[in-house]
């Protein structure tokens, strides 16, 4: 564990927790699209599926626990919490999501560190992890204000891909054979897709107006 | 190609 890792653990932490305040708090989710939620359900419950098989520490078994329940708690407040889920834009949230879902696991059969159940789920969830975001990045394109805590959101998932390259790059130089090629390019997918969006939301603030994304 | 070892981050 070193200080970049623990930062982008804690801004990913935040960042959820942000999230779960706001639908808790205020009663609503608009602005949040149910389709990257429930694509971090399935990253999470891909693969930390090791919870069961392998022990790393209790900080690490914890954090799992925390990002399982937290990712289901959010799918299930915008599917079914009776007050929550009529804030949903469900109209404007039309990313078909199934169709990463689909390349991502024929990626993972393909590429892959061992081929073994656990080690391609682990895999999968990597790839998806890159591309969850889009449906949220499209839905923030089409809705008119991009709230404060919604911003946020982005924002400290943003902050955790940065710190977890900088943890990265520490490990490589501090300790002998890491070296991680499918993580890294995977994060440096999902990290680029970020600074896209980051650009835009930056310009759009400055300017006050409406955030506009490239189509 | 990858490191040895558990994949013992998040």
């Amino acid at each position: 564990m070193n200080i970049f890792r623990l930062a982008g653990d804690m801004s990913h932490l935040f960042s959820i927790l942000l999230l779960l305040l706001k639908i808790h708090t205020i009663k609503s989710c608009a602005g949040v699209s149910l389709k990257t939620q429930e694509l971090y359900a399935l990253v999470f419950a891909t693969r930390y599926l090791d919870i069961f098989t392998g022990y790393i520490s209790l900080y690490n078994t914890l954090m799992k626990m925390f990002f399982l329940w937290s990712s289901f708690t959010i799918v299930w407040y915008m599917r079914y919490h009776n007050v929550v889920r009529r804030s949903y834009d469900k109209d404007q949230d039309t990313f078909r999501h199934y169709f990463l879902i689909l390349p991502c696991f024929i990626l993972a059969l393909l590429v892959h560190e061992k081929f073994t159940f656990l080690e391609v789920l682990w895999t999968f969830s990597l790839y998806l992890e890159a591309v969850a975001i889009l449906p949220q990045l499209v839905l923030l394109q089409r809705t008119r204000n991009v709230d404060n805590l919604t911003g946020h959101y982005v924002f400290f998932l943003g902050a955790y891909r940065s710190f977890y390259i900088l943890n990265w790059i520490y490990r490589y130089f501090t300790e002998q054979n890491y070296y991680k090629w499918i993580t890294w390019i995977s994060g440096l997918v999902q990290t680029a897709l970020y600074a896209d969006f980051f650009y835009y939301y930056v310009k759009s603030w400055r300017n006050s107006e409406r955030l506009q994304l490239p189509a | 190609n990858q490191g040895e070892g558990p994949h013992d981050e998040l």
